[in-house]
């Protein structure tokens, strides 16, 4: 999280801490044996992860003491059918969910997300919460959790700004920007998601109950708190169906 | 039975003349013999007779015989002036027996034809009990008791006496008897005529167990008795009833014991009288009843059904608890309760007990908890509270909280449901805010 401050202890009782590998990625706790995180994380070279190798933590912001308890165990992983990125270029559809072998008792640490009712408009200019114990803004990696708020970008602002990144990258093969993603962030940089953070969640809060939902998960950017450049995420809303379905017939 | 029958008189029949209804011939001379079984008379009825009139039915004539002795002779017709026509009127043969004889002479007078007759008989039963003794004529049939059947009679005696081998007088006898009916009545040989001399009769009476005996001696009451200062001592004629485990008592004097019950299902009965003296005898009418149990006490909790007043022998109670209540026997629960009133008096199993049932622990619910609110030791009507662990968990909305044990052992909520609730994680509520006062 660039940008950002650390939460205090159970301000984010959602978030979860995924090793992948050895590498961090964050994911968000959406019911007592279901956590979601980002297809990328868990779909690695076209391929999924071994669940073995997967380690998931929660209850804490401190990422040294979620390293030492014992890992919940997996009982399956779920990234979204279509989701295919062999060349890390194609992020459609990232979002995964991941099944626990036991239920977490809920508590002031660990406490699930509200999930939005299917096709949710998302009003541009709505500032939301993204955390996660990703890189910050001096590029050391965050031990602690942390945390920006963000406003949700217009649509064409957004893929403005991807058109003018592939015209001042050329070389590279800048993601394109779907329907099922979001962007958030600020213009002038410096406040943004980053690297580690991806699958965590990107929260709004709903007015008439002051409650959290999950409105994004951290997909991908062109860099990170780059001026002129927006966080993109999966957007949420658009797969509720798949949500639901995945965890009735699991 | 085929063989019987054949061999058997019939029990009626029909007679008639040669070629009835057509005229019957000239110089005739016809005999039947009419016969039905032993013990009944013989009845003849005309239907029709039509034969040629004549005084003293000189020419042709009908002769009813019984033993070749003339009972009637009919000719000519019904309301005809001449000759004797039977008329309507049956006639009675004073045996199974009679004999019909049909004599016409040679010619038969124009231009009139005479039909003959048409008769049917039948056997009418004999009541040999209102006839006067078959031998001398001086006595009744039966010397005590006679009783008619059909076709014959049978004699009898009073109990003390026994049926001579004639089939028909009696002589003094009164040993043996046994009265197993549940009532009856018994009396002294010959009474209400002094008893006879030398008697040493015994009656006993033994009923079903289960049923005790009453005896009820009628006010006529006269045993001989020699009176003494303690009052009367039955020395010489007496009558001695001995129950089962009692002392037996001997009666005699002139007082009726009147109702004198036994508390046994067997008693006997022995009656004594020497050589002299003079006792008018005795009569009793014997009931029994069933032996009395105790009535069952009232059950705490419950109630005993039906309620009868008294109950007896092979009488069956049930015990029901109240709603909320279980049949308890000897530290164990019973399924249902029923005790009989045995031929001892006492009832078969002993009273059960009503205990109040209970629920049982309430089901634990995951992620919340429960509450007594009300009762103890899960006891019928106890009430409970679920609650789920907030503000982690909520119950779903309209959810009921409070349950209360029902009589089926079974907490139920208000609905009548035992379903418990499920507890529902909270969802985007932390419970620490991220705040922020800086602008």
């Amino acid at each position: 999280i660039m940008g950002g401050e650390k939460a205090p202890d159970k301000t984010i009782p959602w978030q979860v801490m995924l090793s992948v590998d050895g590498g961090r990625a964050g994911a968000m706790v959406i019911g007592d044996r279901w956590i979601m995180t980002a297809a990328h994380n868990l779909v690695q070279k076209g391929k999924l992860v071994l669940k073995e190798k997967l380690r998931v933590f929660m209850g804490d912001n401190d990422a040294e003491k979620l390293a030492k308890l014992t890992p919940l165990g997996v009982a399956s992983l779920h990234p979204h059918p279509e989701y295919k990125n062999p060349d890390n270029a194609n992020y459609n559809h990232d979002i995964a969910l991941i099944k626990l072998q036991q239920p977490l008792t809920f508590h002031a640490a660990i406490m699930p997300l509200c999930l939005p009712p299917e096709d949710t408009i998302y009003k541009t200019g709505q500032i939301g919460m993204v955390s996660g114990f990703g890189i910050k803004e001096d590029d050391i990696i965050a031990n602690k959790l942390r945390y920006i708020r963000l406003p949700v970008v217009d649509g064409n602002k957004c893929q403005a700004s991807v058109n003018s990144a592939k015209a001042a990258m050329p070389t590279e093969t800048i993601p394109v920007l779907t329907d099922n993603m979001f962007c958030a962030g600020v213009p002038e940089g410096g406040q943004d998601s980053c690297t580690g953070d991806s699958g965590g969640a990107y929260v709004l809060m709903e007015d008439s109950t002051k409650r959290f939902w999950a409105a994004g998960i951290v997909s991908w950017g062109v860099g990170c708190g780059q001026t002129g450049r927006y966080g993109v995420y999966t957007r949420v809303a658009k797969y509720i169906s798949w949500i639901n379905k995945t965890m009735e017939d699991n | 039975c085929w063989r019987l029958a054949r061999s058997l008189p019939a029990l009626h029949g029909v007679v008639q003349s040669p070629q009835f209804p057509q005229p019957y011939p000239a110089a005739l001379s016809q005999q039947w013999d009419l016969s039905v079984p032993e013990g009944y008379q013989l009845q003849l009825s005309f239907t029709h007779l039509d034969i040629e009139p004549s005084a003293d039915c000189y020419y042709d004539s009908l002769t009813v015989l019984y033993d070749k002795k003339v009972l009637a002779k009919f000719c000519g017709q019904e309301n005809s002036a001449d000759g004797h026509h039977p008329g309507n009127r049956p006639l009675l043969s004073p045996g199974n027996r009679l004999t019909l004889v049909l004599q016409t002479d040679d010619t038969n007078p124009e231009p009139h034809q005479h039909l003959g007759f048409s008769a049917h008989y039948q056997a009418k039963d004999i009541d040999e009990c209102s006839a006067p003794d078959p031998e001398d004529g001086s006595g009744p049939l039966c010397s005590q008791l006679c009783h008619n059947t059909l076709g014959s009679y049978m004699c009898s005696c009073r109990h003390g006496y026994e049926l001579r081998p004639d089939q028909r007088t009696c002589v003094l006898s009164c040993g043996g008897g046994i009265f197993d009916e549940p009532e009856g009545t018994l009396s002294s040989p010959g009474y209400p005529d002094p008893s006879p001399h030398g008697l040493a009769c015994q009656y006993v009476i033994s009923v079903e167990p289960g049923f005790i005996v009453n005896l009820n001696f009628t006010d006529s009451f006269h045993i001989e008795h020699i009176g003494t200062q303690n009052g009367p001592s039955c020395l010489y004629h007496w009558l001695q009833v001995s129950i089962p485990d009692k002392e037996p008592q001997k009666l005699c004097g002139g007082k009726s014991p009147g109702l004198m019950p036994t508390n046994s299902y067997t008693v006997q009965l022995d009656y004594h009288t020497d050589w002299a003296g003079l006792s008018q005898g005795w009569s009793l009418h014997y009931t029994t009843q069933r032996v009395q149990c105790a009535s069952p006490s009232s059950i705490t909790n419950g109630r005993v059904t039906p309620n009868f007043p008294q109950y007896y022998y092979r009488d069956y109670i049930q015990v029901r608890c109240d709603p909320g209540y279980k049949l308890m026997m000897d530290g164990r629960e019973i399924k249902s309760y029923a005790s009989m009133c045995q031929k001892n008096g006492q009832w078969h199993l002993s009273l059960p007990e009503c205990h109040i049932i209970d629920c049982g622990e309430p089901k634990a619910l995951l992620n919340g908890g429960v509450t007594f609110i009300s009762g103890s030791q899960n006891q019928h009507l106890s009430v409970i509270q679920y609650h789920c662990n907030e503000p982690f968990y909520s119950l779903l909305g309209g959810a009921t909280v409070s349950y209360t044990c029902a009589a089926d052992r079974t907490w139920r909520d208000n609905l009548d449901t035992p379903v418990i609730p499920s507890c529902i994680p909270v969802c985007g509520q932390p419970t620490v805010y991220l705040s922020g006062f800086q602008r």
